[in-house]
């Protein structure tokens, strides 16, 4: 792909912090 | 059904259709949901990025979806 390191690192660490976000919410509703 | 209102679901389903690394931008949401006002976008991208169910890319402007890959 067209993208710099420094972009494919910071989508994967949004990426994680989304899915952190999601876990919670998702044990917050249980 | 998930906890989504329509605009959400179908922004949020658009987003998960979206095959580029860097995820879809606003303008291209835009087009897609021409029915859609860009704040009622907003609004919903804002929503599904707390809930964690999308996350901003390369910019603020371009999110892909977390249940992707």
């Amino acid at each position: 792909s067209g993208l710099t390191e420094d972009q494919k690192r910071r989508i994967e660490e949004n990426r994680q912090k989304a899915l952190a976000r999601r876990a919670e919410r998702l044990a917050a509703q249980r | 059904v998930n906890g989504l209102t329509a605009h959400q679901s179908q922004v949020l389903n658009l987003i998960k259709t979206c095959p580029v690394p860097e995820g879809m931008s606003l303008q291209e949401l835009k087009l897609q949901l021409c029915n859609m006002s860009m704040s009622t976008i907003k609004q919903a991208v804002e929503f599904l990025s707390s809930e964690g169910h999308i996350y901003s890319t390369v910019d603020d402007d371009h999110y892909k979806s977390t249940d992707a890959e």
